[in-house]
């Protein structure tokens, strides 16, 4: 009976997740394969192809899922890339200004807008994701914000990984690839923010988690007993221990011939937490140093004292 | 802390309708 409730949550949250994720990673991996026939992503590599990029997103029929259609208005209403989706699917760049005046920086300061507001929408579906975990709208509602606080970025570099390979990243669900070498030919420290992504993507990717491992994944991630300033520990870690445990049933049933993949993914952990904070600080080092830098008031308030 | 973080505080009390970001 105890294996049977841990199935019926594992499948919970893989439904809560097929219904707040836009893009799951089997969507992103065949896209990312070329198993997609004729709808490959239009490919953006340099400045050229980022004003290109614009003019085809503006071109092209939006796919908006059922379950967006509800809450289309966050994500439509802004112009370039923004109008059609918002920048990176899971962006988190958190930036609103690239540089001088010019047609080509109008172009990157739109992409990086649309960053702030994909992140915002982003965080948005990570809420309701979180909502849709057993017992977490029952916990006290300081703990609630707390654990998305401290939580939901590093759920955002999760989601990111499947769109992710080593030569770049998907953005405008799955519509467009932007190559990781145009993103590292950005001027510092814009060229700095997602290298490290990159670099722990990679890695997290040769794991070769399903979305259903990666609902559970998030789950855990979000139910951390121990970030800062929360008020009643006990039931966070509860509730945790229980997914933790249908996380580790789920991967042996669906990875038997993968040794230690629980304690490794368990280990991911670590990593995600010196991502974020390196993250936090980039963004108060430009914050400083750009004179038009506006973060998003929702990003204002995760990043804030976070680290 | 849900004074300091009006938004995240509508987010989790609101359900699934279209919040102004």
């Amino acid at each position: 009976p105890e294996a049977a409730d841990l199935r019926a949550l594992a499948r919970h949250l893989y439904e809560a997740y097929l219904k707040y994720f836009p893009l799951t990673k089997a969507k992103a991996r065949a896209i990312l394969s070329g198993k997609t026939g004729d709808n490959a992503p239009f490919v953006i590599h340099d400045m050229k192809s980022l004003m290109e990029g614009e003019q085809f997103i503006n071109c092209r029929q939006i796919p908006i899922l059922e379950h967006q259609q509800q809450t289309s208005a966050l994500t439509l209403g802004h112009g370039g890339i923004t109008a059609a989706h918002p920048g990176s699917e899971y962006g988190i760049m958190g930036m609103t200004s690239i540089g001088d005046q010019g047609p080509t920086d109008a172009v990157e300061l739109r992409f990086f807008q649309s960053c702030q507001s994909r992140s915002a929408e982003a965080v948005r579906e990570v809420t309701e994701f979180a909502k849709s975990i057993p017992g977490f709208i029952n916990l006290d509602l300081n703990d609630q914000v707390t654990l998305l606080k401290y939580g939901v970025i590093e759920v955002l570099i999760i989601m990111m990984s499947p769109l992710m390979n080593k030569d770049g990243t998907l953005i405008s669900y799955g519509q467009i690839f932007m190559t990781r070498e145009f993103l590292k030919s950005l001027r510092k420290p814009f060229c700095q923010m997602m290298e490290p992504k990159f670099e722990f993507s990679v890695k997290f990717n040769t794991l070769e988690l399903d979305d259903s491992d990666m609902a559970l994944f998030l789950a855990v991630i979000i139910l951390s007993g121990d970030r800062p300033g929360l008020l009643n520990v006990k039931p966070i870690e509860q509730l945790q221990e229980t997914v933790l445990h249908s996380l580790e049933l789920q991967l042996k049933l669906s990875h038997p011939d993968s040794l230690q993949l629980f304690a490794k993914l368990l280990q991911k952990m670590t990593d995600l937490r010196q991502i974020v904070t390196d993250h936090v600080h980039l963004i108060q080092l430009l914050k400083k140093t750009e004179v038009d830098m506006c973060l998003h008031p929702l990003l204002q308030e995760i990043m804030k004292d976070l680290y | 802390l849900k004074e300091k973080h009006k938004i995240l505080h509508q987010l989790l009390q609101n359900s699934t309708s279209p919040v102004d970001l």
